[in-house]
C-alpha cells in the first residue's frame, strides 16, 4: 500500500462516535433546507 | 460585491470530521487564501479559529489554501502572484507549527487550473517561494467543458491523450524547482462546470474516470482525488439519495482489484487502432483476501465498435485469470447501471455492498474485451517480480 493508503487503512475508528447516533432529523432537515441554494451558489461558481 | 460572508459552525465542523473519520476518509480542509491584509499578505486570523477548535477536539486532517488561484483575478478581482502566494503558505506553515497535532500534518497546494502558460510561471514562482513546506504538489484537471461535451468526447482516445502532456508538464516543474516533491491530482473529474447533465453521471463517464487513474499512474501521480463523491452538479459518485452511480462501481471494483505498484504494459495489435484499447497493468491489491503477493491485474477499455480479443504475453498464458467484466445496464452507454460478470451491481442493503466475484478463465484463455466495455483481470499466481 502506498503511503497515503496506510494512512487511511489505520486511521482509528471511534466506534462509539461512528456507532448510533444518527444527525438529528432537525439538523437533517436544516442541511437539506439550506443545499437547495447551496447547489445553485456551487453550480454557478462552477460555470465560472 | 460579489460574496457574501459564509459562516462555517463548530457543529459543521464535526459533521464534516465524523463523516470523513467514520468513512475511513481523510480530511483535508481547504482553507481560505482571499482573506487579505491590506499589505496583501494572507490573514491567517480566521484560520487560527478552526486550527484552535480542530486542535481542541483532537481532529487529524490536513490543510490546503486556496482553490484555483490561477483564476483569483477573474473570479474575485484579487490578484495574487505565485511568489506571495508560496509566502503565505509558509506563514500557514509556520502557524501549523506552533500547534504539536499539526507538525506533522500534510499541507498541500497550490491546487492551481489547468497549467496553461501562465499557470505554469504562477507553479513555478509558487514553488520557488514555498514548495518546500509543501508535502505534495497539487492541480485540477478536467477534459472537457461540461456545457458542450458530446457523447463522443468521452470516449474519444485524442481527448484521453490530453491528459498525458498536462501530467508531463506538472512533473517537468515539479522536477526542476523541488526535486522529489510528489505530484498529485487535488481535484479531477472528467467535465469542469459540474459536469455534463446526462453523461457524467452514467456509464460512458467511465472511460475518462478509469483512464485517469490508469494513465496517472502509470506516469508518476501519487494520488488522484475525485470531484465528487456527492453534491451539486452531475460528476458524482453516488446520486442524491446516496445510491451508487456507475463510477462508484467502476471505482470499488479498481480498489478491490488494483494495487499501488504500476508495471509497464503495452498492446500490440495488427488490425486495430492501438490507440483504441487502453490498457494497464499494476500488481494486485493484496488486502483483497482472494489474492496474494506476485498476482497482477491488468484492467483494459475497449473503445472500438467491435469485441476484441487480448492474448497475454506467453509467461502469463499458462496461468489461471479472474475476470471482472463491466458492462452497461439498460440504456446502453448512457445507463445509470453497471452490470459486473453479467449481473447487475447494487447495494444489499443500506450498508452492505455486494461481493464482487470474478469468472475463473483457464490457463491459455483469451481476455475478451466487447466493445466499449471495461475489463478487470487478475491473473493469479504471476509471480511478477516487482509485486514479491
Amino acid at each position: 500500500a502506498s503511503v497515503e493508503e496506510r494512512i487511511t487503512w489505520n486511521l482509528p475508528k471511534k466506534q462509539d462516535v461512528c456507532d448510533g447516533s444518527k444527525v438529528s432529523s432537525s439538523v437533517q432537515q436544516k442541511l437539506w433546507f439550506q443545499w437547495a441554494a447551496q447547489e445553485q451558489a456551487i453550480l454557478k461558481e462552477a460555470f465560472s | 460585491e460579489t460574496y457574501k460572508n459564509a459562516s462555517i459552525t463548530k457543529k459543521t465542523i464535526d459533521l464534516l470530521y465524523r463523516f470523513a473519520n467514520c468513512s475511513g476518509l481523510h480530511l483535508i480542509f481547504g482553507l481560505n487564501a482571499l482573506v487579505r491584509n491590506k499589505n496583501d499578505h494572507w490573514n491567517s486570523s480566521n484560520a487560527k479559529l478552526l486550527i484552535d477548535y480542530c486542535d481542541s477536539k483532537k481532529y487529524n486532517l490536513s490543510w490546503e489554501l486556496g482553490n484555483e488561484p490561477n483564476s483569483f483575478k477573474k473570479k474575485s478581482g484579487l490578484y495574487v502572484d505565485g511568489s506571495q502566494l508560496g509566502k503565505d503558505f509558509i506563514t500557514l506553515h509556520d502557524l501549523l507549527n506552533k500547534y504539536s497535532r499539526y507538525r506533522t500534518s500534510g499541507l498541500f497546494g497550490p491546487d492551481i487550473g489547468q497549467p496553461k502558460k501562465s499557470t505554469q510561471k504562477m507553479l513555478k514562482s509558487f514553488l520557488n517561494a514555498g514548495g518546500k513546506v509543501i508535502d505534495s504538489v497539487t492541480w485540477h484537471h478536467y477534459y472537457v467543458d461540461g456545457r458542450t461535451a458530446s457523447l463522443e468526447d468521452f470516449v474519444n482516445p485524442n481527448i484521453l491523450d490530453t491528459l498525458s502532456s498536462e501530467i508531463k508538464t506538472m512533473l517537468r516543474i515539479a522536477n526542476d524547482t523541488v526535486p522529489g516533491k510528489l505530484v498529485w491530482l487535488g481535484e479531477t473529474s472528467s467535465a469542469y462546470g459540474g459536469g455534463s447533465p446526462g453523461l457524467s453521471n452514467t456509464y460512458i463517464n467511465g472511460f475518462m474516470w478509469l483512464d485517469k487513474l490508469g494513465m496517472s499512474a502509470k506516469l508518476g501521480i501519487d494520488v488522484v482525488m475525485r470531484q465528487a463523491l456527492f453534491g451539486a452538479g452531475s460528476y458524482n459518485l453516488v446520486d442524491s439519495d446516496f445510491e451508487p452511480l456507475p463510477d462508484y462501481w467502476l471505482s470499488l471494483v479498481f480498489k478491490n482489484l488494483v494495487g499501488s505498484i504500476v508495471l509497464n504494459a503495452s498492446f500490440r495489435s495488427k488490425n486495430v487502432n492501438v490507440e483504441n484499447i487502453r490498457i494497464y497493468l499494476h500488481c494486485t491489491n493484496i488486502n483483497n483476501p482472494k489474492y496474494k503477493v506476485g498476482d497482477v491485474t491488468l484492467f483494459a477499455m475497449n473503445l472500438n465498435s467491435y469485441s476484441q480479443e487480448i492474448q497475454l504475453p506467453s509467461i502469463l498464458s499458462g496461468k489461471f485469470v479472474d475476470e471482472y467484466l463491466l458492462l452497461p445496464g439498460e440504456g446502453g452507454l448512457l445507463s445509470q447501471t453497471v452490470l459486473l460478470n453479467g449481473q447487475v451491481l447494487k447495494m444489499v442493503d443500506d450498508k452492505t455492498l455486494p461481493d464482487l466475484n470474478g469468472k475463473q478463465l483457464h490457463p491459455g484463455s483469451h481476455l475478451l474485451l466487447p466493445s466499449m466495455s471495461f475489463g478487470f483481470f487478475v491473473v493469479k499466481s504471476a509471480m511478477a517480480s516487482a509485486c514479491l
